[in-house]
């Protein structure tokens, strides 16, 4: 991983006496590779580069006796750091239902996270409503039933009406049935759909959601900068979940995604199986992008 | 887009910067990259619009000739679609179905994802849409079996193309592989020539991991072809050049919406082209 990179970097400067700036420019160079092909998005690397220059060029490293673990600490520190918090402080409604509206790409775990979700806080005493509001997909609907059934979650879904009627009448519902928590699962769109944007846009303004979670497949490389800041900028993102970490991508797209939104990244997914949802560990994740 | 006239480091930048971003790569870009400086230096290229054309045919040259699905076998023609989860398989053999109907062709489709909720009456309502025939069995079975029954079923009703739909699988679970690799065999099994093509279904934003999907797929039933869905939002599916290149496997499709005509044969000049616009 980058680790033996820069250790191969600095022991070819080794015997040539003091590091220079430029020593410490090839070693940033190291960096930005292993960090564009961990997929994390280039504007991105750009700006990460530029926040460690200075304190890479510092004495830390300058005159430390290991310089390359002494860049590697700090990029570690400052990647973590980016990471954020480990705590996942999802938005609850102390007085009344709690809204949770699931966005994202086609095809990233919506339907699935939306299932995860109902689970794990079923589990933690809460009283979720499942809600299919994806009218689009073929099968969409019988897709979020199913999953339903499987963990013994109550479901919603209206034929022949829109998202938003959907989103409003399955809040209603859940006031006079007892549930607390209502899920809404939502199409796969992209972000430069205006009309599917938009749409997202009047569900939000009719339901208020708690949260918003963007849900991001971890396997995308320099696109993730733009979905995450259109998302952001058009609905303004509470949290950010990132699935199908169960492979072996880098994941690069989680800084990008975490830089350009300063949204927190809340859950995980870890598996196709309904109980295949963590917490976000940070230094985890920055370990994972640094391979 | 370059409206940089002359050939200066900071056109090289920028080109550089074209192509991380369409996530071709550090590895390709570098080498494309050294190319062209080189090429710069040994023909006295000095427009950059030669420079951007001379870039342009390289990276046309790492995908080869523009190679479309093969479907004039006798029949059955067998197609199997396979790929990572969330990918477009399911949506993909719908539009490629519905393409063989208008074409006069008979289809058969099999739905041999038998594990993920509702996949089976997705797949349905695409068979509905494409007016093919379609095969399944109950969730839970073996998707060899359903394979195997709808290969009987082709030979027994004079099919001419039978397309397979599998479950998304992450290349790096083995059993889901191992699983993959049994179908390809009961396929093999029943007709000797088949599957004529094993389509992997990539997702054009996807990253670098994108190698190591056709890796590992090619290993498990070999590849003849990549599908590139979802180019109609903003990635520009970079990866393909090194696949194409390293593995040798050619685009042969790519996916531009969720509608059943949105599938159009790859165009490498085209693809070229978009990436720098
Ligand atoms: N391995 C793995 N697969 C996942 C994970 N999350 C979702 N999936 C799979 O990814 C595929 C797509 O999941 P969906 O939940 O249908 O995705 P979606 O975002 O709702 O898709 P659209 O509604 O079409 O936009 C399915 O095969 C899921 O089983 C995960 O964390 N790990
Ligand atoms: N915009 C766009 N969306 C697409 C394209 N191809 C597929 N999709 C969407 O991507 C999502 C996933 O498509 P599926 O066909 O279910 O993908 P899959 O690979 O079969 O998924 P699994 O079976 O769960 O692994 C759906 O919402 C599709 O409508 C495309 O070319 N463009
Ligand atoms: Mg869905
Ligand atoms: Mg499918």
């Amino acid at each position: 991983g980058l680790a033996e990179k820069l250790q191969g970097t600095f022991k070819k400067l080794r015997g040539k006496g003091k590091l220079t700036e430029k020593d410490i420019n090839d070693a940033l160079r190291e960096v930005r590779f292993a960090l564009l092909e961990a997929d994390v998005s280039l504007p991105v690397v750009k700006e990460f580069i530029n926040s460690i220059r200075e304190r890479s060029m510092g004495a830390e490293v300058l005159e430390s006796i290991t310089p390359a673990q002494q860049v590697i600490k700090i990029v570690n520190e400052e990647l973590t750091a980016l990471m954020g918090d480990k705590r996942s402080d999802v938005v609850f409604n102390s007085s009344g239902v709690t809204v949770f509206l699931i966005v994202g790409l086609q095809g990233g775990g919506k339907t699935t996270t939306a299932g995860k979700l109902a689970l794990h806080y079923k589990k933690q005493g809460k009283h979720p409503l499942l809600v299919a509001a994806d009218i689009y997909r073929p099968a969409a609907v019988q897709q979020l039933e199913v999953l339903a059934k499987q963990i013994d979650v109550p479901f919603f879904a209206l034929e022949g009406e829109t998202p938003v009627t959907i989103a409003t009448e399955a809040v209603e519902h859940s006031l006079s049935h007892g549930q607390d928590l209502v899920i809404i699962d939502t199409a796969g769109r992209l972000h430069v759909d205006e009309e599917l944007m938009e749409e997202l846009q009047e569900m939000k303004d009719a339901v208020a959601p708690q949260e918003i979670f963007l849900i991001v497949d971890s396997m995308i490389g320099q696109d993730a900068v733009n979905i995450a800041k259109t998302f952001h900028e058009e609905l303004g993102l509470t949290g950010v979940i990132l699935t199908k970490l169960d492979g072996d991508t880098r994941g690069g797209a989680a800084l990008s995604v975490r830089k350009v939104t300063g949204c927190p990244i809340k859950f995980v997914g870890s598996g196709e199986k309904l109980d295949a949802l963590d917490p976000f560990y940070p230094d985890r994740m920055s370990a994972r992008i640094l391979g | 887009v370059t409206v940089h006239k002359k050939i200066d480091e900071e056109l090289y930048e920028e080109l550089e910067d074209i192509l991380l971003q369409a996530d071709v790569g550090v590895a390709a870009t570098c080498r494309l990259m050294d190319e062209i400086r080189q090429d710069v230096k040994k023909r006295k290229i000095s427009d950059a619009a030669d420079l951007r054309n001379l870039l342009q045919g390289k990276m046309k040259e790492l995908l080869g000739e523009d190679v479309s699905l093969q479907t004039d076998f006798p029949p059955p023609t067998v197609i199997l679609v396979v790929g990572v989860n969330g990918v477009g398989k399911t949506t993909t053999i719908g539009k490629l179905a519905y393409r063989m109907r208008q074409e006069g062709k008979s289809v058969l489709m099999v739905a041999a994802d038998t594990y993920r909720a509702a996949a089976i009456e997705q797949l349905e309502i695409w068979s509905e849409r494409a007016d093919t025939e379609i095969i399944k069995h109950m969730p839970g079975s073996d998707p060899a079996a359903v394979v195997f029954d709808a290969i009987q079923a082709a030979k027994k009703r004079d099919i001419d193309v039978v397309i397979i739909d599998t479950a998304g699988r992450l290349h790096t679970k083995v059993n889901l592989m191992e699983e993959l690799k049994k179908v390809r065999r009961v396929i093999t099994r029943e007709l000797p020539d088949a599957p004529h093509e094993v389509l992997l279904v990539i997702d054009a934003a996807t990253g670098q991991n994108a190698m190591r999907q056709a890796e590992l797929f090619k290993e498990a039933t070999d590849i003849t072809g990549i599908a590139l869905t979802k180019l109609d939002g903003t990635a520009k599916g970079g990866i393909v050049f090194a696949i194409s290149e390293e593995l040798g496997i050619p685009v042969k499709l790519v996916g531009t919406g969720e509608g059943i005509d949105d599938l159009d044969d790859f165009d490498s000049d085209e693809f070229v082209s978009a990436l720098f616009a």
